[in-house]
């Protein structure tokens, strides 16, 4: 039997789409998700792929048009002699540009979003998406054209080998934007939050943009993002800057002070706010305990008076920038933050010293300094060369102003 | 499929057949007849494809991972 002679890599079918600006429907969405967030969800899923191509994806939603890849979630036998077999097993299946390209997602499966719990909808969806496309599995175990399941990949990047396999599909990518206008989202290759020009009420981001630089953004709930700023702060979601701020940090955060230093929520589900020698730990809104603490109790080998804390989401671990240092803090790591540090920021080629803040967003992390952002690209381990450049202005792309 | 249950000879053989690895149609293993050197061949191929240790054999590292949540394509086409 002697392991393989062949090297391991990619498949391809044998057809694909003659075109590259593909149209898809959700005709039939899973039972435990909200349908706003499936949205989403898949078109990040496309937008893995539009990513490394000029492949672009446009979800219709009315009923008549024609489109290239139909999606539903389906339970047992479903009308394609292939029936789902209940929770596990097997999870999905899709068919091949020249079979039609349709996805069917098992709805026995307890699908999930940002999650460890479940099965990642993100995930499945990219690799069913990638047969769409005429991708076949790939024998690489870190494709994510392999064959099965390895649970919810907080960092997800895709494999070197399903880029290889996508572009001798249909090519490298050439045009900067991916997305397409169309009647849905669009997945195109810059996953900044498309944040809508809304008329922002007197004094909501008006502050905001007037002076776009902030004591810290951080991540709260799935897709909720806070702006802390002084004694204020703000609610971003996906729709823009939420109706109704600024209010105080103190009306909601009970306990803990304004001009927060840096904050982060950690996969424990758990939000910890910095401030000079101090740590806060609360639960959403409330406080997890009893704080403050020193952050030289609770986060040892981490200094005082922080400019940011993130958790990066190229390896999950919690990483702390001051000045021109930086550390990283392993939890389950004795002593958590190795001799070794501090190290500069300048190994994050790209990124300044002395940042406001830093934050992560769609699989990507976001450095923040003086009312401008650059996206890092956790791949390359340099900002994000994406068009136009980074650093762009926070106030337009994050505030909406 | 049986989850986390034990995989016998049988099972594996639809297994083998459902993701491309034998060209046997799922109705021709209810009569429960089946070539052992069929067997093995086949799952000799899955294992190089999952990258196993390639033995030919129903080792526990290949019922686990024949028992891992996955894609219903087929592995194996044309």
């Amino acid at each position: 039997y002697g392991a393989s002679s062949r090297s391991k890599r990619y498949a391809l079918q044998g057809s694909r789409w003659r075109v590259k600006s593909l149209k898809y429907r959700i005709s039939k969405y899973p039972s435990n998700l909200n349908h706003g967030k499936v949205d989403r969800e898949l078109a990040r899923a496309f937008g893995v792929w539009s990513d490394y191509t000029d492949l672009t994806f446009t979800q219709v939603k009315s009923g008549s048009e024609q489109v290239h890849i139909d999606i539903r979630f389906e339970k047992g036998e479903h009308g394609d002699g292939d029936p789902f077999d209940g929770p596990g097993g097997t999870l999905a299946h899709a068919y091949f540009p020249v079979y039609g390209g349709d996805a069917h997602f098992d709805d026995a499966e307890h699908w999930t979003i940002d999650s460890y719990r479940g099965t990642n909808l993100f995930q499945v969806a990219a690799h069913e998406f990638g047969h769409s496309l005429g991708l076949s599995h790939s024998d690489v175990k870190t494709a994510l054209m392999a064959p099965f399941y390895r649970g919810y990949e907080p960092s997800f990047t895709l494999d070197a080998d399903d880029i290889l396999g996508i572009q001798k599909l249909y090519g490298k990518k050439t045009r900067s934007s991916g997305g397409s206008s169309g009647d849905g989202s669009s997945s195109g290759s810059d996953n900044t939050p498309k944040l809508p020009k809304v008329p922002t009420a007197p004094g909501s981001g008006g502050t905001l943009c007037k002076n776009a630089s902030v004591d810290t953004i951080f991540r709260a709930e799935e897709d909720t993002h806070y702006v802390f700023k002084g004694d204020l702060y703000w609610k971003l979601t996906d729709d823009g800057v939420a109706a109704g701020y600024p209010r105080k940090i103190s009306d909601s955060w009970q306990g803990l002070p304004g001009d927060i230093d840096a904050a982060f929520t950690y996969r424990n589900g758990k939000t910890y706010f910095f401030k000079g020698p101090h740590y806060w730990r609360y639960v959403g809104k409330r406080m997890d305990g009893d704080y403050p603490k020193l952050i030289s109790e609770g986060f040892t080998g981490i200094p005082d008076n922080i400019d940011a804390a993130v958790v990066w989401t190229g390896n999950g671990k919690i990483y702390f920038y001051k000045g021109t240092k930086f550390w990283k803090f392993d939890p389950a790591q004795r002593p958590p933050v190795k001799s070794i540090y501090p190290k500069p920021i300048s190994n994050w080629e790209g990124i300044p010293n002395n940042i406001d803040t830093a934050t992560v967003y769609h699989g990507y992390t976001y450095f923040f300094k003086n009312g401008q952002y650059w996206r890092f690209d956790d791949r390359s381990f340099a900002v994000d060369n994406a068009n136009p450049k980074f650093p762009r202005p926070t106030s337009k792309w994050w505030f909406g102003c | 499929f049986p989850v986390g249950g034990d995989i016998s000879d049988t099972n594996a053989m639809i297994y083998l057949s459902q993701f491309g690895y034998i060209n046997k149609s799922l109705s021709q293993f209810s009569s429960g007849y089946f070539n052992r050197d069929q067997l093995s061949t086949a799952i000799a191929d899955f294992q190089s494809f999952a990258g196993l240790n390639i033995t030919g054999e129903l080792d526990e590292e290949t019922k686990a991972t024949m028992s891992l949540p996955r894609c219903g394509v087929k592995d194996r086409i044309g």
